[in-house]
């Protein structure tokens, strides 16, 4: 087996904040 | 786009393609709206192998604000589920069980030789080729932990109630029926012919309720590992529970109540056998109670009978000990109670035990959770969509 390519870390929010930024969402829209 | 070309199955890769603009079509088709009983007759944890194939579309076209967009709005989706389905097991089940299936999807195929070791070939052809999502694997463990914890409070919200007079207060064992200690004789007979009013619940009624939650998470494809830290953790209630109203109340600490309590953990003890759940550390969370009901069984008199109670209950710290054979109230009147040198002598051999002083035991007691990787036998390009889903906008690649 080929040894495959570095994969590129993607960055993520924790939890926390990815229900705040749902909330802020939710409130922008009418 | 709705084109069908009939086409072997080893031409799939096991990829799901969609447009951009049905993301959130696809979160609401397959998570805020999906009712967990439309998946029953399917591969266990369907939807997380859809978005898992998904995820693995926006990988191959190497679309990092895909991929994030798409996980994103997953993890939110399934926590907008949860919040409107507080209260239902079925549902917090049936999403536990699918966000610890997503999370040991993406490792599995996150091409860390780590996780790759029971991978079939064609498994490992499958794996994620640009990108690493070990940062969303973190915020899906987070989010798994979360929904379990739900998943305790909703099953032990329905348990509560029945556990004092499943557990001591109903007879089990018909001929005990009417072997009270004096006095107490009519507050239990009222009840029977109460014809069961909302606390009357008997043994039979709780273990029909925790086969029922069994039941579910089995059918719903949770792993065993998760299902037998569930049921600890209930029994870990049940125990708790009975054992606070024991320690409280004079007419439940009697030599008949001993032998219909200790028929009632073997009777749960058997319900953990008959699921294969007896190796889940489930059973060992029952031997306070067990032991507070050979205590109530056995003879109370010598030095040798009290050296006996201590090697035999070890389970039970000093206070609790004592506090149960204060309460302990005989039969009949050829029955003695429990003499003052008796406890002293009980007393003094468990001195040197330094037992913490908390009488009670604490209910709310968790027990640390933990997501075993798990990896899947299935293979991806093989995995049927049925129809009735309404994801025909999905695109097998």
């Amino acid at each position: 087996r080929l040894p495959s390519r570095p994969r590129i870390l993607l960055k993520a929010p924790t939890l926390a904040e990815m229900e705040e930024m749902n909330i802020s969402e939710e409130e922008e829209s009418p | 786009r709705q084109v069908t070309v009939q086409r072997k199955e080893k031409d799939f890769e096991g990829m799901l393609e969609y447009y951009k603009d049905d993301e959130a079509l696809l979160v609401k088709t397959l998570i805020t709206d999906f009712k967990p009983n439309t998946v029953t007759a399917t591969v266990p944890c369907l939807p997380a192998y859809i978005l898992f194939m998904c995820i693995r579309h926006a990988d191959y076209i190497n679309d990092d604000q895909k991929v994030e967009s798409l996980l994103t709005s997953t993890i939110n989706g399934i926590k907008k589920v949860l919040k409107k389905n507080n209260d239902d097991f079925e549902v917090t089940s049936f999403w536990l069980a699918n966000s610890s299936r997503l999370l040991h999807c993406l490792k599995q195929y996150s091409g860390d030789e780590v996780f790759m070791t029971q991978n079939t070939a064609k498994q490992n052809e499958h794996c994620l080729k640009n990108f690493d999502l070990a940062e969303y694997r973190q915020v899906l463990s987070d989010l798994s932990i979360q929904i379990y914890q739900q998943l305790i409070k909703v099953a032990e919200g329905i348990i509560q109630p029945m556990i004092v007079s499943a557990m001591l207060e109903s007879e089990s064992i018909p001929s005990l029926a009417g072997v009270k200690p004096m006095g107490y004789r009519n507050r239990s007979s009222s009840m029977d012919t109460d014809g069961g009013g909302p606390s009357s619940y008997t043994l039979e009624a709780l273990i029909r309720q925790l086969g029922q939650f069994h039941g579910i998470m089995r059918d719903q494809g949770l792993d065993p590992e998760i299902v037998g830290q569930v049921v600890r953790q209930l029994f870990h209630c049940v125990n708790a529970v009975t054992l606070n109203n024991l320690l409280l109340r004079k007419d439940v600490c009697s030599w008949s109540n001993g032998m219909q309590l200790r028929y009632n953990t073997s009777q749960m003890e058997e319900w953990l056998r008959g699921n294969n759940l007896y190796q889940s550390k489930a059973a060992a969370t029952l031997e306070p109670i067990i032991q507070a009901a050979q205590l109530l069984q056995v003879k109370k008199k010598t030095s040798q009978d009290a050296e006996a109670i201590c090697s035999l209950c070890t389970a039970l710290n000093t206070q609790q000990i004592v506090k149960i054979l204060n309460l302990y109230t005989p039969l009949n009147e050829f029955e003695e109670r429990v003499t003052v040198s008796f406890i002293r002598n009980i007393q003094n051999r468990l001195q040197e035990r330094n037992d913490p002083p908390q009488l009670l035991v604490d209910t709310k007691h968790t027990f640390p959770v933990l997501f075993p990787y798990t990896p899947s036998a299935l293979s991806l390009e093989t995995l049927h969509i049925p129809a009735s889903l309404g994801l025909d906008f999905l695109i097998r690649v």
